[in-house]
């Protein structure tokens, strides 16, 4: 019975595209069935796993304004267990028409749903706002890891994404709750930096990953590659630490 | 007569607001009268200018939902030639107001043209998305100013842009152009990263600055601060970058 987890912040180059990516690839080499959704029209997901823009329709912009259904639009990636939804490259009409059709949250709650027999675990990869299709990605959801940048204040936008899952959570009337917040891009700091997540550890302690993503330069190589780090490099700092979080994940989840 | 200068890339932590803040503090230094406004529900420019929560009422949101006026949320900095407007810190259910609001395109464009007269620079601090609020910014430009991270893929994110922007020119049959594409956080490259800024160097020849803004820890520091890094450490080389590229606008925009 799958887990829906977003990969959420409402801020701007944390890592969320490249935890969703690589996290999800990680837990396809350890067998489990992964989805991944796309849900940033700047389409990075894609980018990251090799999809060409040509390649990205039919894709999510399809399914939201029922061109086509999911199953239309799922891919197959170089994992046999990772499965992929693109977001469409979007005109600037299309961009605004988006921003519209996002204002109905329950827009993937049903589709999600239907979906999680299926797999194991579906990610989606969350745009760096607060509202319209993260509204609709949260209220879809059984949980959300948040990723936030080691070193670089994140506490701000990591309170604001607490508040906005409490109100999901009132007015949907559900659990929705956080699977972590990871650390990323983590190299070594100065006080300033170690102040900054010393204040995030302190106020977030229990909800914070064991495992550090540190900044790694194959990290983001394999993603100008179009290749999860994993396939990329295996042997790299970065796909370890992203190996070590899917464990940490499978052992919360009840996976040994 | 002032230049109203949207600071925009739909692409996360690319140094948008870095970018906002540190280059109308350096004009202000040369005695340029600025004004900064933030767009952004993150808050960010507000926090690096030293602005907490409560500072940021009453501020945008109330301007865009008519509760008042724009002279009633300017504030002054600890620039004399620096004035800011920040973004209320939104709940969840004002953030989708937001959203709503946002689909009105002419939101700003009277607004901020009555502002001109008393401003040498009006820069607009974007969020990363290409719709809502950025395309009300946008309209409401003269020219966009567009920060790219030095050594990561931001191609996409900048063709998209440049298509928004002659959408826009279309529509409102306007004279939009870009003030010009910024090199930001700079450091010494991997075989890759000096790939993709070639790449970019090569599509975009002629839009580029000269000046690139290197990767420096003062300039988060001074953010961590709340202050723009000329008043944190001007002897710094992410203070010079900045006055650097203060300079270079002047020249393009009249002034020796
Ligand atoms: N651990 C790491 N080491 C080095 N580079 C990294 C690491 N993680 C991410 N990056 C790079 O940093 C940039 C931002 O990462 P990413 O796109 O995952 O952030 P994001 O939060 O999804 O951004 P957005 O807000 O635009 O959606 C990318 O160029 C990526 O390749
Ligand atoms: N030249 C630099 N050197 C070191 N750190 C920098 C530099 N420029 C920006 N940063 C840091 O990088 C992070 C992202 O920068 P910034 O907030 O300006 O990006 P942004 O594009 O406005 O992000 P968002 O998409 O969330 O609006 C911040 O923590 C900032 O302090
Ligand atoms: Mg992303
Ligand atoms: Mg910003």
């Amino acid at each position: 019975m799958g887990k829906i987890i977003s990969v959420a912040l409402p801020k701007g180059g944390v890592g969320k595209t490249t935890t969703a990516v690589n996290l999800a690839a990680s837990l396809a080499v350890a067998e489990k069935r992964v989805l991944i959704m796309d849900l940033d029209s700047s389409g990075a997901a894609g980018i990251a796993l090799g999809f060409q823009d040509q390649d990205r329709t039919p894709g999510v912009f399809n399914i939201l304004s029922y061109t086509r259904s999911i199953e239309q639009c799922i891919r197959q990636t170089e994992l046999s267990h990772l499965d992929f939804v693109p977001m469409n490259s979007l005109s600037p009409i299309d961009e605004e028409r988006l921003g519209r059709m996002s204002n109905n949250k329950m827009l993937l709650y049903h589709l999600l749903n239907s979906m999680k027999e299926r797999y194991d675990y579906i990610f989606l990869d969350c745009p760096p706002y607060a509202s319209g299709l993260m509204t609709v990605a949260l209220v879809a959801s059984d949980s959300v890891l948040i990723p936030a940048k080691s070193g670089h204040l994140s506490l701000e936008a990591i309170d604001k994404l607490f508040a906005h899952i409490d109100w999901i959570r009132r007015f949907t009337n559900r659990a929705l709750c956080t699977e972590g917040i990871l650390l990323t891009m983590h190299e070594p700091r100065t006080k300033v930096g170690a102040m900054i997540d010393n204040d995030l550890n302190d106020k977030y302690s229990g909800h914070v990953f064991n495992t550090v993503i540190p900044k790694n330069s194959t990290i983001s190589e394999s993603s100008y590659h179009g290749k999860p780090v994993i396939l990329y490099n295996a042997s790299s700092k970065g796909a370890s630490a992203y190996l070590s979080l899917a464990q940490e994940i499978m052992n919360k989840n009840g996976t040994p």
